[in-house]
């Protein structure tokens, strides 16, 4: 590597300063992030979970990743040392923090991040990504957007309030059982800078009067509603446990619940319901009707035995537009340990058959333990589909979550909507009968050319 | 992108920088770097991952796991540790220092 100062050169058109010297002033860590850490991820983090920026074929040996995950959730305050034509320089705009859970799951977010770090800063030097909230255990954070190895360190901001710091980058990459894991790690900002504040009073040396540079969290000045409640749909998916199966789900009445057969597949089965927000309930349900194994609608309905009571039950769509921004909400990854994940994404194809949509494909990220959940449309907020799988080549063995399929509510709301009100699984039963061409496709066959007719 | 994320994208920007370090008069070891946040540009404040300080831990990395370990005062880290900040300007200023490219990283065609 080049470390002597080049040639002036532009940064995406913009002159980049030089590189500024620095000190460390300290290294601290959050300590709830820890705890959390250790719930989400288990004891069994070297065996199941790497955070490696590294790729699974790169020699990383057993030292460098223990040390990797013993530094994951640590941060560095440095002090830089300015020249005068840096002190002379505009301060630029002053920087507020989001409160530890003012941001709600499904909220936008922006990463910006130097990705290589050090490697071509005049090219890469604040790049930025964007994603949702997908997830939150304390001040541990996941976000669907995309990040790059460098970018560990870099700030997440919120749309509303506009550019309000809510979380440091941990890990961008992390990877189960040798599959990537589209999620990337942050840890909330306000209590490291509350920890920073802390440390920083208890120094021996002169460091607090640093504390006082230190951002304050987004509160009356900013004259902003502190918490949003977020989208509704978000609280919308079930964990569905049938036996030691599990899976998502989503309620459709308050006590009807639509999950995939392969989650609940014997009719008549005792199956437990789980709600985690706004409070959390368990309820026994029984599947009252699952599609056949023949069948390409991968449906199970459950019928509980009490109301799932505070648990919004969506409003079924009644058309899909390609390209418009969607969302997947399921317990996909971490199943009980925490409440549902939201990805984000776009509803990338409607696959129809005679006129008619019967598959339904997004770009969200979908993990086992998704199936059954709800898919939303961002702008209406309604019921799309219900997700059913992702995608695995069998090739190779790997699995894309970013290619998925989900079986469209209007194939299922009539008959629903039937059985809630009559009880008659009529309607259900006939999703076993679906059409030859509806079957093709769900088995990613492609459509049987139209056989040639005799001239004779 | 740009009408929803307007002014948070400007706020991101300012906010950014990249941190790398290195061993003194040992710039081919290094350097290790990371992204930050800048937290204030004068006097200079930022905040960056911990990752990148693992190599110059006196005690090792198994001071991070210490119990009650919550910070680690700047001593922490051997004498020989090099630290630099890179940052855009908030406003057309002077340029210069740019790193040149390093091999490890290509475009390949797609």
């Amino acid at each position: 590597a080049s470390l002597e100062p080049g040639p002036p050169a532009p940064s995406r058109g913009r002159p980049l300063q030089p590189r500024l010297p620095a000190e460390l002033l300290l290294l601290l860590s959050c300590p709830a992030f820890w705890a959390h850490f250790a719930r989400l991820f288990g004891d069994e983090a070297a065996e199941q979970w790497r955070f490696s920026s590294a790729a699974r074929d790169d020699e990383v040996s057993e030292d460098e990743e223990a040390d990797q995950l013993r530094a994951l959730g640590w941060f560095a305050l440095l002090g830089v040392r300015l020249g005068q034509e840096e002190v002379e320089e505009e301060r630029g705009p002053a920087m507020a923090v989001s409160p530890l859970g003012a941001v709600p799951k499904g909220a936008p977010l922006l990463v910006c991040g130097s990705p290589f770090g050090a490697f071509c800063p005049d090219i890469f030097l604040n790049t930025l990504s964007c994603g949702v909230l997908s997830n939150v255990a304390g001040p541990l954070l996941l976000t669907d957007a995309r990040c790059l190895p460098g970018t560990e360190g870099g700030g997440v901001f919120t749309a509303r309030p506009a550019g309000a710091l809510v979380a440091l980058v941990v890990a961008p990459l992390c990877w189960k059982a040798g599959e990537w894991v589209g999620f990337t790690l942050l840890c909330a900002a306000a209590p490291l800078f509350r920890a920073a504040r802390d440390a920083l009073h208890r120094l021996p040396h002169s460091t607090a009067a640093l504390a006082a540079l230190l951002p304050p969290e987004v509160g009356v000045p900013w004259g902003l509603p502190l918490r949003d409640s977020g989208p509704l749909w978000a609280a919308a998916a079930v964990l569905v446990e049938c036996g030691t199966v599990w899976g998502s789900g989503v309620a459709v009445a308050p006590r009807l619940v639509v999950t995939c057969r392969h989650v609940s597949p014997r009719e008549a089965a005792r199956v437990l319901v789980r709600s985690t927000t706004p409070k959390s309930v368990a309820i026994w349900g029984r599947v009252v009707f699952a599609t056949q194994e023949t069948c390409p609608y991968d449906i199970a309905v459950v019928s509980l035995e009490e109301d799932l009571d505070d648990v919004p039950i969506p409003v079924p769509a009644e058309h899909f537009h390609e390209g418009e921004a969607v969302s997947v909400v399921g317990f996909g990854v971490f199943g009980q340990s925490c409440g549902p994940s939201v990805t984000s994404g776009i509803l990338s194809a409607v696959v129809q058959v005679n006129g008619t949509p019967v598959m339904l494909q997004t770009t969200c990220a979908v993990h086992s333990g998704s199936s059954g959940g709800p898919l939303f449309s961002n702008h209406s907020g309604n019921l799309l589909g219900i997700i059913t799988s992702n995608t695995r080549d069998n090739n190779t063995g790997a699995t894309y979550p970013h290619l998925n399929f989900s079986i469209p509510i209007t194939v299922l709301q009539p008959a629903l909507q039937q059985y809630s009100q009559t009880q008659d699984l009529g309607g259900l039963r006939e999703l076993d009968r679906a059409a030859e061409p509806v079957r093709v496709v769900w088995r990613l066959q492609r459509p049987l050319a139209e056989a040639p007719r005799s001239k004779l | 992108m740009r009408r929803q994320w307007g002014s948070a994208m400007r706020a991101a920007e300012q906010a950014g920088c990249m941190v790398s370090a290195s061993r003194a008069g040992q710039p081919e070891a290094g350097p290790w770097s990371c992204s930050g946040v800048i937290l204030s540009r004068s006097p200079g404040l930022v905040l960056c991952h911990g990752g990148i300080f693992v190599p110059f831990l006196r005690a090792g990395s198994e001071v991070l796991t210490a119990a009650g370990a919550v910070f680690l005062p700047g001593d922490s880290c051997r004498d020989d540790l090099r630290l630099h900040v890179q940052w855009a300007p908030t406003a057309a200023g002077p340029g210069g220092g740019a790193e040149r490219g390093r091999p490890g990283l290509c475009t390949p065609q797609c």
